[in-house]
């Protein structure tokens, strides 16, 4: 555990109290993609399945192999799941008449299914579980694009959804400076697969980050983007 | 297995 990983971990959890805050706030989901949250969603399933076995030593009181570590993921974890499965819950029911579904226009199998062919061929082993990490790590790689469709077709973003981008997309960059810490100072073989899946990730919001630094430096209240 | 690279964080 370092300090970029915490804040790569404190950054992503802000980011849900971001959305949840600006779509409780606004009583509005106006903007913000329900593909990319449900994406998201799909993601943390696929890659926290892990939780029923810890849970399952926590309650069976085999505390053998729960570290500081263990508890500590665990807890974010649950968090994680129980935000984004909030935020889709929000988007169909309470705030379902203000949803942009119109727009959200990105056709969902162009990532979902190049990213499960993938993770059936490039995966550290071939078991349910890593199969479905891997394909979680993939997914979350490229989740954020119907989002970034909506960003451009709307031509801007508020200032509240692009810090949400903004959180969202610098979650992940932490973490690639995490992986290179760890592979300097830990006998930690990096994961090629997350390493990578990780630097499109961040690569994806490249542009984003260009158009977010240039508003806050000219001091805007809104994002512009080329349309 | 859990501890593998990456299966130790988010």
């Amino acid at each position: 555990m370092n300090i970029f990983r915490i804040s790569a971990d404190l950054l992503h959890l802000a980011s849900f109290f971001i959305l949840i805050f600006k779509m409780k706030a606004t009583k509005s989901c106006k903007g913000i993609s329900f593909k990319t949250q449900l994406m998201y969603t799909l993601v943390f399933t696929c890659r926290y399945l892990d939780l029923f076995h810890v849970l399952g030593m926590m309650i069976t009181f085999n505390f053998a192999h729960i570290t500081g570590l263990t508890l500590y993921n665990t807890f974010m974890k649950i968090l994680f799941l129980a935000a984004s499965y909030y935020i889709v819950y929000l988007m169909r029911t309470e705030l379902k008449s203000t949803s942009d579904d119109a727009r959200d226009t990105f056709v969902l199998w162009h990532i979902l299914a190049p990213c499960a062919v993938l993770a059936l061929i490039f995966n550290a082993q071939f078991t349910i579980l890593e199969i479905l990490w891997t394909f979680s790590i993939y997914l979350e790689a490229v989740a954020v694009m119907p989002q970034l469709m909506l960003l451009i077709e709307t031509g801007e973003a508020d200032s509240l959804s692009s810090h949400y981008m903004f959180a969202v997309g610098g979650y992940r960059a932490l973490y690639l400076v995490n992986w290179v810490y760890r592979y300097a100072t830990e006998p930690y073989y990096s994961n090629w697969i997350a390493w990578i899946a990780g630097f499109v990730q961040t690569a994806l919001f490249g542009d984003f980050f260009y158009y977010y630094f240039v508003k806050i430096m000219s001091g805007d209240a809104a994002l512009k983007l080329p349309t | 297995a859990c501890l593998e690279a990456g299966h130790d964080e988010l």
